[in-house]
């Protein structure tokens, strides 16, 4: 799922505000 | 006062629900008193015109690009949630795909006007004329009635930011890896609701809330109308629209 939806992924990856 | 589930203390509940508001208001643009403000600053009938003369393609990228801003603004909402970052990332993944939209939906009635049946769009209060070359009225039209009817319900802030982590935090989302722990933290969020509609003495709002299956139905509607374009539009899509958009709707 990580793989298909990337944007997602590095979206949550940044910062974990 | 047996609202606290056995499992989470008054001070989680009501830690959690500072978390909410706190999220809420730090992701929300603009703010409500900004939008009390212009809520009257509506776009001319020349502006309208320009906007009806625009060619399909050019008014569903617009579009896509706001419905983009306003779901990296829920990104941020969810990570901000107290337990959403706690959650495995295949199942923050799933809540998000199949919810932002969603939550987008509920944030509107923030920005649309009841009375004269007008939403915030690129800086000013539109009608759904406006919207006419998308050449999907249907679906623009139960937008507005959706948001006519949330507007109804004369939601606080605190109510909307609730209403949007109950959206987001649902454990019958299918692909759910770790369904009881969303369970548990949609329950949470629950009870903090109860608690501040026991506070404002708004209980009765629970009842009066648009059924799940009406956001669902308008979710859809607006992946069936992206598909009846891309088949109008064959190759639009990769060229002009935001990844992110195109990552979760196409």
């Amino acid at each position: 799922l990580q793989e298909k939806h990337r944007i997602l992924h590095k979206l949550l990856q940044n910062g974990n505000s | 006062s047996g609202l606290e589930s056995p499992t989470c203390s008054g001070m989680e509940i009501e830690l959690l629900a500072q978390d909410v508001l706190r999220s809420h208001r730090e992701t929300s643009q603009p703010r409500a008193e900004e939008l009390q403000q212009r809520r009257w600053d509506t776009f001319s009938r020349e502006e309208v015109c320009a906007y009806q003369r625009k060619p399909m393609q050019e008014m569903w990228e617009r579009c896509a690009g706001r419905l983009t801003e306003a779901i990296q603004h829920v990104v941020e909402f969810a990570k901000r949630l107290r337990g959403f970052m706690e959650l495995c990332q295949n199942d923050q993944i799933v809540l998000l795909k199949a919810g932002a939209m969603e939550v987008v939906l509920v944030r509107m009635c923030r920005a649309f006007n009841p009375d004269n049946r007008t939403v915030l769009f690129e800086g000013k209060y539109a009608g759904t004329e406006l919207f006419r070359s998308l050449g999907c009225h249907e679906l623009v039209g139960s937008i507005f009635d959706f948001a006519q009817s949330l507007c109804a319900l004369r939601l606080s802030e605190s109510e909307v930011a609730f209403l949007c982590a109950i959206v987001l935090i649902n454990a019958n989302r299918p692909w759910l890896q770790e369904q009881a722990k969303v369970a548990r933290l949609r329950g949470r969020l629950e009870v903090a609701f109860r608690l501040l509609l026991r506070r404002t003495h708004r209980e009765g709002l629970l009842a009066r809330l648009p059924p799940a299956g009406r956001l669902r139905a308008l979710c859809s509607q607006h992946v069936e109308q992206l598909q009846a374009f891309r088949r109008l539009h064959p190759g639009a899509l990769p060229a002009a629209f935001p990844p992110l958009y195109r990552e979760l709707f196409a």
